[in-house]
């Protein structure tokens, strides 16, 4: 089931971000990949602002794994 | 996608990140 892999694989990635595992991830973790990641602190703002749907500074797991299936150029809609 | 390519597109830069974060999960 390709979108249970896709699932899975954003978990992960979510992860990365979500270090604490609050279940969300704010602007302040996505700053804190500076320096991890070769983003900018305006690309990572960015980014966020792109994975963050409903534009309330929490970027749930659901909202990045649509961006990680966009990205890979898959509708995860249901 | 060529990383930190400026004048990269909103969504040249979100490849940028999740490229960067499979790279980091698989240390690439």
């Amino acid at each position: 089931d390709m979108k249970r892999i896709i699932a899975d694989k954003a978990r992960e990635l979510f992860i990365v971000c979500d270090k604490e595992e609050k279940g969300f991830v704010c602007r302040r973790d996505m700053q804190r990949l500076d320096g991890e990641l070769p983003l900018s602190p305006e690309q990572l703002e960015e980014v966020f602002d792109s994975l963050d749907d409903d534009g309330n500074g929490f970027l749930t797991l659901e909202e990045f794994t649509d961006g990680f299936g966009g990205f890979l150029g898959l509708n995860l809609d249901p | 996608m060529e990383p930190g390519k400026p004048g990269a597109t909103n969504e040249g830069v979100l490849a940028n990140f999740f490229n960067s974060l499979l790279s980091k999960k698989t240390g690439a």
